[in-house]
This record gives C-alpha cells, structure tokens and sequence, in this order.
C-alpha cells in the first residue's frame, strides 16, 4: 500500500500566492500559514511555515507562538523587530533586513512593523501545528479577560480598562496607525 | 542542553528553597536545579492566596496540574481561537443605565480538592473568593513534549512586575553575581517601545505606562479593593427562579 499512500504524499504547498492568504488587510498586508492541516506531510517532520507580507509601515501584533520556536528569514524590505523574554526584557530589538535571519524563541513576545519599503519574510516553526496568541487586537488575550479583571491588574479604571479591551478593532496584521501619523 | 545522568541514590524530601512575598499572599518555589527534579523534568510551586486576592494572569512553557489544596475560587484561561461566550445582558444594563458592556471567556469556579489543568502557552489567572486563604499546589512537566525550551519554568506574566522565583539557584546565583538577584522583573510588556504599545492597543501614552507596569511594585498576586466584577453564571436555585421569571416574561412574545 506505499504506492497508495506514502508514495503518493503531496510534498508542495504555495503559501506566497495572496489570494490564499489565511489574514488579510488591504490596508497592512496577509500572513499564510502551512501546517498539518493544509500540508499532511508536515505531520511526519513535524515542521510548519508561515509566510507574512507587511505593507508599508504596517505592524503585526503583539503574539507569541505556543507551542515551537520560529526561526524568520527577511525575504524582502526590512522591519523593526521587538522580541521580549519572560523577565520582560527586550532581548532584540532592531532592524531586520532581506537576507538576514531572526531565532525567536517558544514563548517569547514580538512586535514588527515594517519600514517604508514594506517587509516580507517567511518563518520555519518547530511544530506541525504550531499555534499564535495574540495580545492585542480583535481575538486577543485582553478581549478574553474581563474589564474588572483588566481594571485589576494594571491597577485601571473601568473607562482605561474598557479602551485598553476594546481600542484595537483590526486582528493580526494592523494598519499604519496613529503614532505612523504623527511621525509624519 | 547536553542530559547528564540522574543522580537517584539518595532521595531526599525538600522543602521549597524560596519564598516571594506578594500583595495579596506569597509564593513558595522548589529548587528547579536539583537533581531529582532535575531528572524528572518537573518542577513545584506553592501559591498562598488571601481573600481577594488575584494571581495575576500569565502563561508558561511547560504544561501545569494546579492542587486545589483549601479554599475556593473562580479563574479564568484564554484559550486561543476560543469566542468569549459569557456576554453582558444588554436589556439589564441598558436599564440599569451601566454604560459598561463586556464579553469575555468562560470563567471557572474551584474548590478545595479540585485538580486544575494548565495547558502550556496558555494564559490563566485565578482569584481567591473565599474568607480563607486558597493554597494552590502547582506541578510543572517541563520536560513535556510541549515545552521546546530548556527543561526550566519559565512564566510570562502579563501585568505588575513579579519576581522571577521559578528560575533555579543556579541561574539565581548567577544573576546574583551581576548584582540583579531579587530585583523586580517586568511583565512581557515593559520590554517594548511605547510608540509599539500604542499604536498596537489604540491607547495614549498614560495608559502604556500602566500596561507596563512602571509606577507599580506588585508582584503576582495582588490585592482586589473594588468589587470584582465578571460575568458569572448564578447558582442553580437563582438560575431556575430566574428561569420562571424570564418565561413569565416572555408569554407575550412571538
């Protein structure tokens, strides 16, 4: 049965062309994720991929990956990059550009946004179906907790604690925003 | 990190090496470099949580069984990709003229004796209810297949600025010796630039400030003055008077 079944595995998935892209923002960009689910083989290595396309000084949320590390490849442009650790410490923050490689651990917390050319990458997961959370945005960690809860912790008013919940309405991939204008 | 070989000759019973004390209750850790746990891939915490306190919500990379060992509570997991089906009754509010609304994930009671799960990556917290204080037993696998970094707890809090206690004396002394030992750490988001935090949440400048958590000494568990307010369903007996209330209600309604 190898002939029906391994033999005949499919081994290529396109994750570039956008009109697959699983996010999209006309206003910042789409991100395409390959996982066990749209790739059966990967179950077998055990790997993933997710290709991202930021426009111009557009901005990926705050996320971290729950379950593998992502090693990210610049395939074109160049984005200022933030990754935090578990003591809250910035343990790169910088410039990423085409050609150049950035290891972001399992569980650690990044931020990019994209410089005026745009930024384009592709990241390796050590997962099969590796998982993002995100924290802020439309399906985040901050929508999933309460407003007392919220008002609680960062020692807030319900009023902050609502506008902290519910100010960022896009998901994911975010538009060029305010502090964007502002600069310019 | 190269396996070196478990030392099992002589077991010990321990108790924990460290203690961080909290607004609202302290926190007990096991010593995560001995060689027993060391070989096991596990890890231990004790968490003691006075009435109204909150442990502050926060995620880590090795999944965890939590021990209710006294009191009772109500926590809340973010699960990823999950809706957050517990809603605001718009009708109650609007008459109650509350301009507050909220939706948010499922919230779970606990009591004594109850066995918690963590997930790994998962954010959780929970909140002591009770007149006593709620004594939580919590058990790391960090050598579980989940966890794909060193066989160290690592916990990502998303508020206040606890002390990293998990992390084992090794690593404590280490830290020691560059002066750090016992300083504060941030939560995840006091490592970003403001401008990031701004433009990725919508909020002013005051308010990234508080998300980082810079004028606040907490650590992780912390003392709820108001009233803590969410989204709860009510005990069966109010639930089904309420029941027959709302279908009374609703008699002249298509």
């Amino acid at each position: 049965g190898l002939e029906e079944t391994i033999c005949t595995l499919r081994l290529k998935h396109n994750i570039g062309r956008s009109e697959r892209a699983d996010v999209f923002n006309p206003r910042g960009g789409r991100i395409s994720t390959a996982n066990y689910h749209t790739l059966p083989v990967l179950r077998q290595v055990r790997l993933s991929a997710e290709r991202g396309v930021l426009y111009s000084n557009a901005m990926v949320a705050p996320h971290y990956t729950v379950n593998s590390h992502s090693v990210m490849y610049a395939t074109r442009g160049s984005a200022r990059v933030q990754v935090v650790d578990n003591f809250g410490q910035s343990v790169f923050d910088g410039e990423v550009q085409e050609g150049q490689v950035l290891m972001i651990p399992q569980n650690f917390v990044v931020i990019k946004r994209a410089s005026d050319r745009g930024f384009e990458w592709i990241a390796f997961k050590t997962n099969d179906n590796a998982i993002t959370n995100l924290l802020a945005g439309r399906v985040s960690q901050m929508r999933m907790l309460p407003l007392g809860v919220l008002s609680n912790m960062y020692r807030i008013s319900r009023e902050e604690a609502q506008r902290l919940k519910y100010g960022q309405q896009e998901m994911r991939v975010f538009s060029p925003g305010r502090s964007q204008g502002r600069r310019e | 990190q190269s396996p070196r070989a478990c030392r099992l000759e002589n077991l010990r019973a321990q108790e924990p090496v460290r203690r961080a004390e909290a607004e609202a209750g302290f926190t007990e850790v096991w010593d995560q470099d001995n060689d027993e746990f060391q070989c096991a891939g596990v890890n231990m915490i004790r968490h003691t949580i006075r009435p109204k306190g909150l442990l502050l919500p926060g995620f880590s990379n090795a999944p965890k069984l939590v021990f209710v060992a006294q009191g009772f509570g109500i926590r809340g997991i973010a699960i990823p990709g999950c809706a957050e089906t517990y809603q605001t009754d718009l009708r109650r509010s609007q008459s109650a003229g509350s301009a507050f609304r909220d939706q948010h994930q499922k919230i779970r009671p606990f009591r004594e004796g109850d066995l918690l799960v963590v997930p790994a990556g998962v954010s959780h917290w929970m909140y002591n209810r009770g007149q006593s204080d709620l004594v939580l037993i919590v058990f790391a696998d960090t050598r579980n297949v989940a966890n794909q970094i060193d066989p160290y707890l690592r916990k990502f809090y998303l508020a206040g600025r606890p002390e990293q206690v998990e992390r084992g004396v090794e690593e404590w002394e280490r830290s020691s010796r560059k002066g750090s030992s016992g300083e504060k750490s941030g939560n995840l988001f006091s490592g970003f630039a403001d401008e990031f935090l701004e433009e990725a949440f919508q909020i002013d400048g005051g308010l990234v400030r508080k998300l980082k958590g810079e004028d606040d000494e907490r650590d992780r568990i912390v003392q709820v003055d108001e009233d803590f307010e969410v989204l709860l369903p009510e005990k069966d007996e109010e639930e089904r008077s309420r029941g027959r209330y709302i279908e009374s209600e609703s008699e002249s309604e298509n």
